[in-house]
């Protein structure tokens, strides 16, 4: 699954999902990926979001919105995809799932759990301060 | 410190992160630079986890799910278990575009794409048919299923519920088998 979330110059955003979803489903199983709010959020008035894993659990919590409600209240980006997969973890600790986020400011984050096997998670970053697109790695919480 | 425009996608799908940069250096919108974007990876079957010829279900068919959503407007467009039509989240921005609605699924999602100028075609590769039949000579394992029979754990299916199943029901599953299979 790809997530992605665009910040553009004066801070207006969007995001967008695209999967072939899990392997060996049952025949019409759908995850989280096109459920807005669960595979992705955009609000240009605070920020968007993007999920990708084990769609069956993660759409349960809503994780996009919730990390761009969290940076509406003046959450830190990285900090609100961390809180994202602290809520989801109470209830299923060992869901393999991560959440990239960002602010209208263009302040950016990302945040997985940490299960065996998936202890960092990749993913890329383009801005005017990074001369071409970045690879970058969180450690999973 | 932070700048503006910004791309951050999942994973290090670098041809999608350059595809949306550029869009936007284009002038593009954001939009356009997250569908185009991801579109690059359903393209490239990012990792087999994006686009045709991945992830096959139980039956070996491939299906996708994409969504897109504008933050100014709070629109969204969506499809989910679309059938036969490659390029998911294109078909997802036509959704916002041409209808009053947010998600189209299955096989009238693929109508729609139809109708909007995407092609149909098959989304089976060599790939997904050996992901698929090595799945099945190894008796379906992993599954979804759980408390059937056979024991999912242990065999492939058809798996139903334990307890009897009543002969009117088991008429009903008969019928459906039918007309599924009678579908393609």
């Amino acid at each position: 699954t790809i997530g992605m979330v665009v910040v553009g110059g004066s801070g207006t955003i969007a995001s967008g999902t695209s999967t072939n979803g899990a392997v060996h489903k049952i025949p019409g199983r759908v995850g989280d990926s096109p459920i807005a709010g669960a595979g992705a959020y955009a609000d240009s008035t605070a920020g968007g979001a993007a999920a990708t894993g084990d769609g069956d659990i993660m759409m349960r919590f809503l994780p996009s919105y919730q990390a761009v409600e969290y940076m509406r209240m003046g959450t830190d980006p990285a900090v609100a995809c961390q809180r994202v997969i602290s809520r989801i973890q109470k209830y299923a600790p060992r869901f393999f799932g991560a959440v990239i986020c960002a602010n209208t400011t263009g302040s950016y984050g990302a945040a997985c759990n940490k299960i065996p096997g998936f202890t960092q998670f990749h993913f890329m970053v383009s801005s005017p301060l990074l001369s071409q697109p970045t690879e970058q790695v969180v450690d999973c919480i | 410190a932070t700048a503006l425009p910004l791309v951050i996608n999942t994973w290090a799908f670098r041809k999608a992160a350059e595809t949306a940069w550029k869009v936007l250096q284009l002038g593009g919108s954001e939009l356009d630079a997250v569908e185009r974007g991801c579109s690059q990876c359903e393209i490239d079957q990012c990792d087999g986890s994006v686009g045709y010829g991945g992830s096959p279900d139980e039956s070996g068919e491939t299906t996708l799910d994409a969504m897109i959503m504008d933050g100014n407007t709070m629109e969204v467009g969506a499809v989910a278990d679309l059938r036969r039509v490659k390029n998911a989240i294109g078909v997802a921005r036509k959704v916002i575009e041409y209808t009053k609605h947010t998600l189209l699924v299955g096989e009238s999602a693929s109508m729609f794409a139809v109708r909007m100028g995407f092609p149909y075609e098959d989304l089976t590769t060599p790939k997904s048919l050996s992901i698929y039949s090595k799945w099945l000579n190894q008796s379906c394992q992993p599954n979804y299923w759980k408390n059937v029979v056979p024991d999912s754990s242990k065999s492939c299916g058809p798996y139903k519920r334990p307890e009897k199943v009543s002969y009117k029901e088991e008429q009903t599953i008969k019928d459906l088998q039918r007309r599924v299979q009678n579908h393609d």
